[in-house]
């Protein structure tokens, strides 16, 4: 059938909290070699996404506080049914690399990636 | 027909002398929202590459020296005329993001990443 956002996403997913510092970002970044870290509040709910990109931007920026003064504040998502092609489509025309995919109730369940569907078309040959 | 690399690859390049700082570095990645840069030796032939993980690992070990330090120097490229699932699976068996396009004497001509192979799962719908 048709792929759809479980098929492929990826289901243990590295989270940091908002308070914490741009070094613990990029220490978790480098451990465990995703360039994408959704960002929590204290009640588990989404607070933004901090990327490698982000600390590239505050490196040039000379700007090292917390997580939460270099994140982006308003997350691109999707949903674990919907089809690859239209999460395809919504990162290129948002220009992101990653989204996390959550449930009904706002909680994280996975991410995925543009490497990810990159992979489907590996497949396909 | 069959997609090949030079049908969806990206032709400007954006590259980085390997004398330059890891500063000069993130400062390019942050104007030009390109997360993998290509670092050229002095005669314009490829010395390594250098991403925004690389800056997010010079900022988790604090040195941030020169790109030469902490770039990758053994770089996975592609050719022009490879089909695109073919680099789909050496993307996806060296998890990498995105590969120089080399010419036959081995200067770069583009730059394909799993963000241009996703974008053609966004077309398929
Ligand atoms: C414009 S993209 C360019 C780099 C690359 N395409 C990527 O996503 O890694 C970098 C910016 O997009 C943001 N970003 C990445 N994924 C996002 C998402 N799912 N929702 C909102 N912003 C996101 C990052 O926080 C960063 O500020
Ligand atoms: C293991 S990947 C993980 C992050 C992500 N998948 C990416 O490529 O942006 C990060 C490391 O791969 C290296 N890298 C990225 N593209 C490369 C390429 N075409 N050839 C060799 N190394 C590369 C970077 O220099 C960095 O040290």
């Amino acid at each position: 059938g048709i792929a759809v956002v479980s098929d492929i996403m990826a289901v243990s997913v590295v989270t940091i909290n908002k308070d914490a510092s741009v070094y613990d970002a990029a220490k978790i970044i480098q451990d465990t070699s995703f360039n994408h870290l959704p960002v929590l509040n204290d009640d588990k709910t989404l607070a933004g996404i901090i990327t490698a990109w982000d600390i590239a931007k505050a490196v040039s920026l000379n700007k090292f506080d917390l997580v939460e003064d270099i994140m982006t504040r308003k997350v691109i998502t999707a949903n674990a049914d919907e089809q690859v092609a239209v999460v395809a489509r919504r990162l290129d025309l948002n220009e992101v690399s990653a989204m996390p995919v959550l449930n009904k109730d706002r909680h994280i369940i996975g991410m995925i990636t543009s490497d990810d569907i990159s992979k489907l078309y590996a497949r396909r040959s």
